[in-house]
């Protein structure tokens, strides 16, 4: 042990065990958690050669294949419970993301919440034995955030009684979902509902776009990988083209919004149901904002305490950097807002089982203010924490830039949540449409 | 803000807008009450509120005033959108600083409690030094006393200096997690460092192939 870092932790005016049980909820909390850990961390099939080191089609391969293990390994354990598959994740892919990430993140909570009782029957226990290996597609080449102005349609034809689904225009082409690229053999894409000649809206559809059998892309279906990007080296983000692909009248998530067999359309009792997969995945990225900046703040602490540089007294040794007073003001109030975003990722968390528990007895009434909080504090927490992990990776001088310090891969890792699930400008104007209507 | 100037109780975390409408009698700075304490977390929460609810107030009240030079209430919307952004982050870091100090109250032992609350009163004092503006405008701190959160933000520093290592060894990441020769849990980092630059492709043979395709070559043309 490093004599600077032992001396640290000698001077320690609190019990830090205490202080992880309370960060973690419990003390039984801390005890599982660090089971879980043990787990995939002593896993010999985890183990693998360092990411850095590889290339891009190795990290993907790479991150498959712990993709595939990790789903044997959840079974194998019966690791069942929400928060510990969670936790089990998180471990196993550390920094970086998983190739299945989006069919667990996106794929199936939006199964979970939007499908009507037959659907979840007939889909959920496809995608819960990976048979079927799902993704979301919202996003377009020219529409991000504003949903409502999405090109791709999908029209009712009551002779058939199937969706018609049309990539009418280039901008309209998906781009960006996770897994798309290779992984997946469906996707939820969200397009136009078009029936009786009206328009109604985005709706959310599920659409097979890879044989189940053969997993080459089926017909109509246009389907690839977008290619390198800043991060993200393990995931085949995609893009998708819709050529007049038909799909089942029941693939469409009914459980709000229905189109009868006639082509009636049947309203949805908040237009806000739709995006409520990215309501909860908003709620979520606060917490990961807590964990990504604790992660650079622990790094970048520990790194300050073993470094020594210049002098601070003409004469004596170097003191360790934590000693300056600007390396201080660096670093300590970035430790006060990762524990600040660790409680209020705690409050989102809550607050989101609350209200979504509300929702499926039919109270909607809170519905907007989690809409609005969950967008504000997903936009105000990302900024704070990715502009934290740049300032923990300077505070590192020239180490902080080599991939071993793990700083340049939480930074791109993280940075993207930005812009992603909602772009935070527009985030922050969801919100404040929400107060100024309050 | 418009259902609470127009009366109507709010509930959760907007419920501060209740206020707004005895705030919708524009008051001159010099007779709103400062924040006594800058020392006291409870005080900034409540500076915290007001900011919000004045930058909120401002917003909608130079959004009406768009809507009614504009055509468009679209073109209002964007006009004012820099002090609507504004106003979302004033709310957004009124439910951060509240939800931490609220955390406060759930903490029992003493001693967590302490080094607790005092990174609480650094985020929050922090903050107020990164948007001091605000706070001076809506009369809530007075220049000498931001003077005052200057030095008892540096007091913080000193304070929570001996604590750093073990509060980030609270998140409780193993250095398999972490993935980082800095981050080490051991504080051995260069050793380390070392090893690690040892693996990198590059360092697989002696002589790199590109020695002997470009560099020998251009040297014998030199």
């Amino acid at each position: 042990m490093n004599p600077d870092i032992l001396r640290e932790r000698g001077n320690a005016s609190f019990n830090t065990e205490i202080l992880t049980n309370i960060l973690d909820g419990g003390a039984e909390k801390t005890q599982r958690r660090r089971e879980i850990e043990n787990m995939v961390i002593s896993d010999p099939d985890f183990q693998h050669e360092d990411l850095n080191f590889l290339s891009r089609s190795e990290r993907y391969d790479a991150a498959v294949k712990k993709s595939a293990q990790m789903i044997l390994k959840l079974r194998e354990y019966g690791i069942s419970d929400p928060e510990e598959i969670y936790c089990y994740k998180s471990i196993f892919k550390g920094h970086h993301h998983e190739a299945l990430g989006l069919h667990f993140v996106m794929f199936l909570p939006t199964l979970y919440s939007q499908c009507d009782a037959e659907q979840r029957r007939k889909w959920l226990p496809l995608a819960l034995s990976f048979r079927v290996l799902g993704t979301y597609a919202q996003t377009e080449m020219g529409h991000g955030t504003h949903i409502r102005a999405l090109e791709t349609t999908s029209t009712y034809d009551p002779s058939t009684q199937e969706f018609v689904l049309n990539s009418p225009t280039i901008t309209s082409i998906k781009w960006w979902p996770g897994g798309l690229g290779k992984t997946s053999n469906h996707a939820v894409v969200l397009a136009q509902l078009h029936t009786q000649g009206r328009c109604h809206g985005l709706h959310a559809f599920i659409v097979p776009i890879r044989c189940m059998r053969t997993h080459k892309p089926l017909p109509g279906v246009v389907v690839g990988d977008i290619g390198p990007k800043f991060g993200f080296d393990e995931v085949d983000n995609g893009y998708l083209k819709l050529e007049n692909v038909r799909i089942p009248r029941d693939n469409m998530l009914m459980k709000y919004a229905k189109v009868e067999p006639d082509g009636t359309y049947v309203k949805p009792p908040s237009d806000k149901l739709t995006y409520g997969t990215m309501v909860f995945i908003r709620s979520m990225i606060v917490g990961e904002s807590a964990r990504a900046l604790s992660k650079a703040c622990t790094i970048a602490t520990r790194y300050s305490a073993v470094r020594h540089q210049s002098e601070l007294r003409p004469g004596e040794p170097e003191p360790q950097i934590l000693d300056y007073q600007t390396q201080q003001h660096k670093l300590l109030p970035l430790l006060a807002t990762a524990y600040a975003f660790h409680f209020v990722g705690q409050y989102m968390n809550r607050t989101y089982h609350r209200i979504t528990s509300d929702i499926s007895q039919g109270d909607f009434s809170e519905l907007p203010e989690l809409h609005a909080l969950s967008a504000g504090l997903k936009a105000f927490t990302t900024w704070a924490a990715s502009a934290g992990i740049e300032v923990c990776r300077m505070a590192c001088g020239g180490h902080g830039y080599s991939h071993c310090s793990a700083l340049p891969a939480i930074y791109v890792t993280f940075t993207p949540t930005c812009t992603y699930e909602g772009e935070n400008t527009v985030m922050m104007l969801q919100t404040a449409r929400f107060l100024v209507k309050s | 803000y418009t259902q609470a100037s127009a009366g109507q109780q709010l509930s959760g975390m907007v419920s501060y807008l209740n206020q707004a409408r005895d705030r919708l009698q524009a008051q001159p700075v010099s007779a709103r009450p400062t924040v006594v304490d800058v020392s006291d977390l409870a005080s900034l929460v409540e500076a915290y509120k007001q900011r919000a609810a004045r930058l909120v107030g401002t917003a909608a009240r130079n959004l009406q005033v768009e809507m009614q030079h504009s055509q468009r209430k679209e073109d209002a919307w964007n006009n004012t959108s820099i002090d609507l952004v504004r106003a979302s982050d004033a709310h957004c870091h009124y439910v951060v600083v509240k939800l931490f100090a609220a955390k406060l109250g759930e903490v029992g032992d003493t001693a967590i409690h302490s080094v607790l609350s005092n990174l609480a009163l650094l985020y929050a004092l922090h903050g107020i030094t990164q948007h001091s503006g605000d706070f001076l405008q809506a009369g809530l701190l007075s220049v000498p006393q931001l003077s005052l959160v200057s030095q008892r933000l540096k007091e913080l520093l000193r304070q929570l200096r001996a604590d750093a290592v073990p509060l980030v060894d609270a998140f409780d990441y193993r250095d398999e997690m972490l993935d980082s020769v800095l981050g080490r849990y051991d504080g051995n980092v260069y050793e380390h460092m070392f090893e690690w630059a040892k693996r990198s492709p590059l360092n697989r043979t002696e002589v790199h192939e590109s020695y002997h395709k470009y560099l020998k070559p251009l040297q014998s043309k030199l």
